[in-house]
């Protein structure tokens, strides 16, 4: 599973 | 930001005001089920709890807050302003059914095993089926009013777009995120009936 990253989306 | 997020996030919009429409102008939230207008409260104060702790873009703070505002707005005209339409007599899908997987799915599948990106996975879950209450009371009921229909349509609609976003961002930014595009499939696929109804109806009805 790739990283958390700040999710941008709504 | 691509023209197919844009897109899904428009028809995002207008589905909201569609529905806080409807029922202010009519005075009445009949046809409608106070269960996935819960759900979808519930999904926007658990994803977007990230107001407090990232910043994106003014744009993705004032849509968040306006998503937020239009959910709990749309549940006090149901619960308290014109509580006496509320149909709940033909809303009674048991969501306990959809929370409890969703809860337990963000546990186990997840990017980081930390609270808030869990909230967030749980809220991506629970979104894909929260329009269920709404589709079951339709089936019930057998008949939607065209508004409720136009609603359910431009909702369906912002997911289905927002596939289209994934998939551009995937070739375009190498960017992707497999539950957002999974739970989104699943999403988009449980309006697929209703598309179907409400394209042809358009169409051929009358």
């Amino acid at each position: 599973d790739e990283p958390a990253e700040e999710h941008d989306e709504l | 930001m691509n023209v197919f997020r844009l897109l899904g996030d428009i028809s995002h919009l207008l589905a909201i005001i569609i529905l806080l429409l409807k029922i202010w102008k009519t005075r009445s939230c009949a046809g409608i089920s106070g269960r996935s207008q819960v759900l979808f409260a519930v999904v926007y104060t658990a994803r977007y709890l990230d107001l407090f702790t990232s910043y994106i873009s003014a744009y993705n703070s004032i849509m968040k807050l306006v998503f937020l505002a239009a959910s709990y707005g749309t549940i006090y005209l149901m619960f308290i302003k014109f509580k006496a339409s509320y149909d709940h007599n033909h809303d009674t899908f048991r969501i306990e059914f959809l929370i409890l997987p969703c809860v337990l799915l963000s546990l186990l599948i997840n990017h980081e095993f930390s609270p808030l990106e869990i909230l967030w996975t749980f809220s991506i879950y629970l979104e894909s089926v929260a329009i269920l209450p709404q589709l079951f009371m339709v089936s019930k009921t057998g008949e939607a009013e065209s508004i409720t229909s136009h609603y359910l349509f431009a909702l369906g609609s912002y997911r289905a777009l927002y596939i289209l976003n994934w998939i551009y961002r995937y070739y375009a930014e190498s960017h992707y995120d497999v539950i957002a595009i999974v739970a989104g499939i699943v999403q988009t696929v449980l309006y697929c009936d209703f598309f179907y109804l409400y394209i042809t109806k358009g169409i051929y009805g009358q």
